[in-house]
This record gives structure tokens, sequence and C-alpha cells, in this order.
């Protein structure tokens, strides 16, 4: 596929499904995962954000995804 | 939301750099 883990497709896809200019913000993203690890989450936004499918916007904690614009 | 124009400058600028990244990795890809 697109050779993401699970958890990085799972982020990546609500990423993307956030319309707003600001993106989605990681205690959004934290709330809609519920029960994933923190740093995990982290670790794959790391990832995501490395390898181009997502970018972050107003500060260090808000995402949009470059797929789709 | 609104967005003041620095900050619109600022997203843009972050979306563009994605952008690359996106595009070296696809390009290693290949």
């Amino acid at each position: 596929t697109n050779g993401l883990t699970p958890h990085q497709s799972q982020i990546l896809n609500l990423i993307k499904s956030c319309r707003g200019s600001e993106g989605m913000a990681f205690d959004d993203l934290k709330a809609r995962l519920h029960g994933m690890n923190v740093n995990t989450i982290k670790q794959a936004l790391e990832f995501l954000s490395n390898e181009g499918h997502i970018y972050s916007t107003v500060d260090e904690d808000h995402f949009k995804s470059t797929d789709g614009d | 939301v609104c967005l003041t124009e620095e900050q619109k400058r600022k997203i843009e600028e972050n979306r563009q750099r994605a952008l690359a990244r996106r595009a070296e990795r696809l390009a290693a890809q290949r």
C-alpha cells in the first residue's frame, strides 16, 4: 500500500479529514485516538512530517495534510 | 478561525517544504 504502519495511516486519515485552515490540533487528534500512547502519536507525526505527508500550521501542535490539495 | 496574513504566509511556507519532502520521497522510491 502506502508504506505506512496502521497507526501512521490512521493518524494521516484523521488529519486529512480535518477541513479547517489551522488543521488538526494535537489534543484533538489524541482525543480521537482514544487510548493511543502519546509517544506513539508523536513518533507517527514526526515520521509523517519527515516524509512530507503532513506539515505544521499555526504552531507545532497543528497539522494539515499535503494530500488532496 | 481567522488567520493573520503572517500565519497564512508561514503555513504556506510549511506546506511548500512538505511538498518538497514528499517529492523527494517519491523520487527516491522510483
